[in-house]
């Protein structure tokens, strides 16, 4: 889940 | 997406607004760092490889796109504008580029998530972010009579790391699972980086004066 990773931020 | 988050990329978005219309209206970009500019778009460039392989949003891939089109756009400005690359400090501008993106690139490749090109150019892009404002601190306070745009850029990006903590804090309580120790540390650094401009900043607001670092 791209949540998880911090990669839906910019 | 919490309201933090929005206004940390709103006030972000804001930040490219006021350059793009400091140096366009004065036709000059008097007292910005191109290094540190340059050190942006390498962070974008790094942080959206995955643009067009991982969507998440139609919010997120425009903001991206914005960001980088905007970032190659300042450049332009301030290396290929044959009125506004002449007003450039380049004396000033002194900042070495590898002090601060060799240490970056040694921390990332020390310290990342997981071991893939992808993920260890992406940490790199946060913590080249964290400092990247270094060089345009260090002009600013080489520069006499920072005009007002540029106080506002300034403060504008420090605005925005700081509102991204808000975010964190907030996504901490709200969705489980949420650790994300290397960003939030490097957001926090770079928000302390702020802190001196900061206090300046709102010194001569209050006071109805220009703005001006003590050197």
């Amino acid at each position: 889940k791209s949540s998880a990773t911090g990669h839906d931020e910019l | 997406m919490n309201i933090f988050r929005l206004a940390g990329d709103m006030v972000h978005l804001l930040s490219f607004v006021v350059l793009v219309l400091k140096i366009n209206a004065t036709k000059s970009c008097r007292g910005i760092s191109l290094k540190t500019q340059e050190l942006y778009t390498l962070v974008f460039v790094c942080r959206y490889l995955d643009l067009f392989s991982n969507f998440i949003s139609m919010y997120n891939t425009t903001m991206k796109i914005v960001f980088l089109g905007t970032s190659f756009a300042i450049l332009y400005l301030m290396r290929g504008h044959k009125v506004i690359k002449v007003t450039y400090d380049r004396e000033q501008d002194t900042f070495r580029y590898l002090f601060l993106v060799l240490p970056c690139a040694l921390l990332a490749l020390l310290i990342h998530n997981a071991w893939t090109p992808f993920e260890v150019v992406w940490t790199f892009s946060i913590y080249l972010e964290a400092v990247a404002i270094l060089p345009q601190l260090v002009l600013l306070q080489r520069t006499q009579n920072i005009d007002n745009l540029t106080g506002n850029y300034v403060f504008l990006l420090g605005l925005y790391r700081g509102l991204y903590i808000l975010n964190w804090i907030y996504r901490y309580f709200t969705e489980p699972h949420y650790i994300q120790w290397i960003v939030w540390i490097s957001g926090i650094v770079q928000t302390i980086l702020y802190l001196d401009f900061f206090y300046y900043y709102i010194k001569s607001w209050k006071n109805n004066v220009k703005l001006a670092l003590p050197s």
